[in-house]
């Protein structure tokens, strides 16, 4: 008998083909219930750190897309783990692993059902993994920074790796590379 | 309801069961 997750989660490819619009680059590649359609799901794939830069994998909630736009993200934010190149072999996949462990095992205790989902983007110089979480309202900022505990606790983070809290909208309206931090812990 | 809960060890433990 295999083991039933809580949730129905749905794993998303970004192929960043420059023929293509950014919607027909998003690919839903499967879903899946249980512990064992997980692990046979994420030992059949690439990993992270092996797809060419420019690409993403996100891990999301069924019903929830891997985007700004979705209804579940609109109002949301996102923790952002970033990685430098050189910690692409000995970190990202840990990390990225990591946070899909959270996820799926309904890590964040009474704020699991805040979490809506997860993307990892593999880029030429710094990579990032974003945990993307429902509602950003002030209301909801003790519930995204026990969020933001939980990943640094999880990913071993000291306290001079700082992980950032960013709004969407801000994120969206962002001038020039960087977006306006709400939270840094 | 209750919440269906996995512990990282107990995740990692189910890896490699067949």
């Amino acid at each position: 008998i295999k083991h039933p997750l809580h949730n129905t989660w749905v794993l998303w490819y970004y192929d960043n083909d420059r023929k293509k619009s950014w919607a027909e680059n998003l690919k839903e590649i499967t879903s899946f219930s249980t512990v064992e359609d997980f692990w046979s799901l994420y030992n059949h794939i690439k990993a992270a750190s092996e797809l060419k830069p420019g690409s993403d994998y996100s891990l999301f909630k069924k019903g929830i897309r891997p985007m700004w736009e979705d209804d579940a993200n609109k109002q949301g934010g996102r923790w952002l783990i970033s990685l430098e190149k050189r910690q692409r072999e000995i970190d990202l996949d840990n990390c990225w692993l990591e946070i899909m462990l959270c996820m799926i095992g309904e890590s964040f205790e009474g704020n699991a059902d805040e979490v809506n989902g997860a993307t990892v983007n593999v880029r030429p110089k710094v990579d990032k993994i974003g945990l993307w979480t429902a509602d950003a309202d002030k209301s909801k900022a003790d519930v995204n920074m026990a969020i933001g505990r939980k990943i640094k606790d999880r990913l071993n983070l000291s306290n001079r790796q700082q992980i950032h809290f960013q709004l969407h909208r801000d994120t969206q309206t962002k001038s020039g590379s960087a977006a306006k931090n709400t939270f840094s812990i | 309801g209750t919440r269906i809960v996995y512990e990282r060890s107990t995740l990692m433990h189910l890896r490699n069961s067949p």
